[in-house]
């Protein structure tokens, strides 16, 4: 594992400890999207089925078993906790998300490494996590005003995108057969959906003011 | 055909 792996891993888990930790703080999930919380839990799910079936490391085990339960007891959070669920933007969140679900399962039964079904539902979680964005983004943009906490979550998820590219382009340069295109080309799709917040966020962040999207 | 690597990456 090299060191951008490892650092993408961890902005990863930070951007998921960020969102836990202004829902436990803030008893509050204001500015998040139901729907990609929604989307990442599927994601997850669909993708470490191979925690029955390969072991990599106690690492990848560890990280995927933690993947997964934040992210379902972020879900949990938003639709059944007393507190929380009252403060969720229900009428704002309104990105229709199934048909990104559905759109996503139609392109892995075409386009993937094995036609069995893990490894098409490996390329669907590839394919979903790409777009599974979108509605937080849609989100944050009609919103306006967005607290600091909810900006950090969106940045450190970029950020895990953008190490994972470099971790990429690392291994192309050293590993004889690496060839993961599916993952590359979904990756790099995934990562410019970003580039539109990260330019505004270092905007505000150099005239050392709040993120404003414009609408 | 080649085998398909495992997925070790997260």
């Amino acid at each position: 594992m090299n060191i951008f792996r490892f650092a993408g891993d961890m902005t990863h888990l930070i951007s998921i400890l960020v969102l836990l930790l202004k829902i436990y703080a803030t008893k509050s999930c204001s500015g998040i999207s139901l729907k990609t919380q929604e989307l990442y839990a599927i994601v997850f799910v669909a993708r470490y089925l191979d925690l029955f079936t390969d072991f990599i490391s106690v690492y990848n085990t560890v990280m995927k078993l933690v993947f997964i339960g934040c992210s379902l007891a972020i879900v949990w959070c938003m639709r059944l906790h007393r507190v929380v669920r009252r403060t969720y933007n229900k009428d704002v969140d309104t990105f229709r998300h199934y048909f990104l679900v559905l759109g996503c399962f139609l392109l892995a039964l075409f386009v993937h490494e094995k036609f069995t079904f893990q490894e098409v539902l490996w390329a669907f979680s590839i394919y979903l996590e790409a777009v599974a964005i979108l509605p937080q983004l849609v989100l944050l943009q009609r919103s306006g005003n967005v607290d600091n906490l909810t900006v950090q979550y969106v940045f450190f998820l970029g950020a895990y995108r953008a190490f994972y590219i470099l971790n990429w382009i690392y291994r192309y340069l050293t590993e004889p057969h690496f060839g993961r295109w599916i993952a590359s080309v979904a990756g790099l799709v995934q990562t410019a959906l970003y580039a539109d917040f990260f330019y505004y966020y270092f905007i505000s962040w150099k005239n050392n003011a709040k993120l404003q999207l414009p609408a | 055909e080649p085998e398909t690597e495992a997925h070790d990456e997260l």
